[in-house]
Parts: C-alpha cells; sequence; structure tokens
C-alpha cells in the first residue's frame, strides 16, 4: 500500500493520539 | 516410534513446511472437548509447559511425563454453568481463566496453583454479559461486557498467587467490542474490532479510546487475531468467520489490513486464502507471530505464513472424523512453534511445526 492511499504516515500516532485524544 | 511425517498436501507440491507430529494424548473421560490450550506449570522447583484441556464441565491440566505420554494432573470442576473457552495468560505461570456460560460468557474464572501449599483452586474474576475477553501480558485480562444501556471494558491484574489487583477501565466505544489483540511491540496500546466491522485503538496506560478505523465493507464481520505496528502504520490479522466465498475475494481465512492511525485509512496487504482445490471455509483459527492456522468446514486444519499469505501445511480431516479445535502452543523461542490440534472426542495432538 502506498503513502497516497492510507494519507501521509507519522512514525508517533501513538503518542500524537493519545495528546488529542480526551483524557 | 510414534512420530510421522505429515506432509503439507499441497497441489504445487509445496514441501517447505511440514507438520510433525509429535505427541497424543487422550481424555477418556471426555467425550466432548471444547478447548486446548497451553499453560506454564511450576511445582517443587519444576517449570513445564503443560496441556490444558476443556470439556464442558471441567478443564484439566496435563503434564509430559516422558516421549508420547501425558498425565493428567489436576481436573477443575466448574459446575453447571458450561465451559466455552479458556483463557490464557500469556507468559504467566500457574494461571489461566476459562470463560462460562450459555451461548454467550456469563462468567470468567481464574484457575491456579498455588506451591506454597501445593494446592489447586479457582476463582471467580468477572460475571455479565460478557462479549469478549483475553489474557494481556503481565497476568492481566481484559474483557468486554454489556447492558441494554452501556458497554464496560475493563482490565482485571492478578499477582503471581492470583490475587485480583485493582482493576482498571477502559473507554468504550459505542458498539460492541467482538475481541481484542494486544500490538506486538507497544506495551500500552490494545486493539479491538467491533460489531460494526470497525477497529478501535485503547492506551492500556490511560484508558483512553484513541481510534476508531472502518475495516470496509469488502472485509465483512471481522475479528482481529494479532496487531503490528511498524513504519508508522499499523498491520492487524483479521479473520472473518461469517464471510461468504466471492469472486472477487475468494475464499480468505485470515487477512492482513494495514491502518493508519493518524487518518484511519486502511488498506488490505495479504489475504490467506484456502489452498486451491480445497472445498469449505473458515470456522476458527488462532494467530501467533506470523503464523495462523484454523480448521476448515472440511475437517482439515490449516497453516498460514502471514508474511507470504500462503498455506504452507495441512492436517487431512482423517478416516474418523475431522479436527475441531487449532492452537498454537506458548513455547520458548528456542523450541520453535507447536500446534495443538484437537477433536472433539478429547484427543489432543501436539505438532512441530
Amino acid at each position: 500500500c502506498s503513502e497516497s492511499d492510507l494519507g501521509p504516515i507519522s512514525l508517533n500516532w501513538f503518542e500524537e493520539l493519545c495528546a488529542e485524544a480526551p483524557p | 516410534a510414534v512420530a510421522e511425517q505429515l506432509a503439507p498436501v499441497l497441489p504445487d507440491g509445496l514441501r517447505e513446511e511440514s507438520l510433525q507430529l509429535v505427541s497424543k494424548l487422550k481424555d477418556c473421560s471426555s467425550s466432548c472437548a471444547v478447548d486446548v490450550s497451553t499453560m506454564w506449570w511450576e511445582a517443587a522447583g519444576c517449570r513445564e509447559l503443560c496441556v490444558v484441556t476443556a470439556c464442558e464441565s471441567s478443564v484439566s491440566l496435563w503434564k509430559p511425563l516422558g516421549p508420547n505420554c501425558w498425565g493428567r494432573v489436576y481436573t477443575w470442576q466448574l459446575g453447571e454453568i458450561p465451559v466455552i473457552q479458556i483463557v490464557p495468560l500469556p507468559d504467566s505461570c500457574n494461571l489461566a481463566c476459562v470463560a462460562l456460560g450459555d451461548l454467550e460468557i456469563g462468567e470468567i474464572r481464574l484457575l491456579l496453583y498455588s506451591s506454597e501449599n501445593d494446592s489447586f483452586k479457582q476463582s471467580l474474576v468477572r460475571t455479565g454479559n460478557i462479549k469478549a475477553a483475553l489474557g494481556l501480558k503481565d497476568r492481566r485480562l481484559v474483557s468486554s461486557s454489556r447492558t441494554v444501556q452501556e458497554q464496560h471494558v475493563e482490565i482485571v491484574s492478578f499477582s503471581e498467587t492470583g490475587r485480583s489487583r485493582d482493576g482498571q477501565t477502559l473507554m468504550p466505544p459505542e458498539e460492541t467490542v467482538s475481541a481484542f489483540a494486544e500490538v506486538e511491540g507497544m506495551r500500552d496500546a490494545l486493539v479491538g474490532t467491533t460489531a460494526v466491522n470497525s477497529v478501535v485503538i485503547w492506551n492500556l496506560k490511560t484508558g483512553q479510546l484513541l481510534k476508531k478505523m472502518h475495516v470496509g465493507y469488502s472485509y465483512p464481520a471481522s475479528i482481529c487475531h494479532q496487531a503490528y505496528s511498524d513504519s508508522g502504520l499499523l498491520f492487524v490479522v483479521l479473520s472473518h468467520p461469517h464471510a461468504k466465498e466471492s469472486e472477487s475475494c475468494g475464499n480468505p481465512a485470515f487477512r492482513v489490513v494495514a491502518f493508519n492511525p493518524s487518518t484511519a485509512r486502511s488498506s488490505g496487504v495479504l489475504a490467506s486464502s484456502l489452498p486451491p482445490g480445497h472445498a469449505g471455509r473458515y470456522l476458527e483459527g488462532d494467530v501467533r507471530g506470523a503464523l495462523a492456522a484454523a480448521v476448515l468446514t472440511s475437517g482439515a486444519v490449516a497453516v498460514w505464513d502471514l508474511l507470504l499469505g500462503q498455506c504452507t501445511a495441512l492436517l487431512p480431516p482423517g478416516p474418523a472424523r475431522g479436527w475441531a479445535l487449532a492452537r498454537w502452543a506458548s513455547t520458548d523461542a528456542c523450541t520453535g512453534a507447536c500446534l495443538l490440534a484437537g477433536q472433539r472426542d478429547g484427543t489432543v495432538c501436539l505438532y512441530r511445526y
């Protein structure tokens, strides 16, 4: 699968989602 | 003398991998085997990998006595509520959980051995309308339960002696959680699949629900088995027990789907389909690392390498009755993979893969 299929990829997705999600 | 080589029955003549029968055990008192698993058992300073078998009313622990010789160590009697499944606690010793209920799980019990006073015990861990349960590393158990109004997703952790410690609540999604999977290499992440075909991600440390991602309509009624995080993507191994064969998708037993958790977009990576010319479809199965095994409606057990998307071994149904259960054993890294294949009459065969 290519990046164009899946959108921009972040290696730190877990930390970023934790920062965005409600506590 | 008892070991026999069962080469994979593949039409293209692939013989790269095979399943070697190591030993066989038979529970003569059981007429209906429900589940099979493994459990580390340590008594008198000796730690051994034992086999755990479940029938409707009891769970038995079997230890190896010698080549192709197993002795029953203990049987936990579980009363009137039927056993539905064994819920192993990975990396634990002297502990396993068992789910009981009629049609759905109504309670989960902890089965344990206390080396201090050389005794076997059981204790009630959870009751309710339990939809899914999974044993996690570090002696933890996650389960989802549902009332008419709301869903609870909870983790209970056990001490080495089996005492329940303070539990933790995970934020529930709106939809019912149908299965859980740990994310390899990410200690604080847990994924689940839901009844409306989404994959959800939690932070195990904080209980936060981080993301909900739809699997896609081409992969109906997905059940998650395992997840890996790599290069910014989340790879989830899914099975589709209720899927019908289609011309476009063939007859896959397992699929690896890549999710971008940042955008919630997904893309199929590999499908592990039934061997060509083999009738039937996926019934139930188990995944460990890159290996998947499943019982098919034909009564055969198939093994796939999920990295190749190829069936690498097949156990034919046999002359009498077909296989009913296929589980990967917990093993040391040095001993390689071991498949437990069970028949409904209580016979369990151990194969080295």
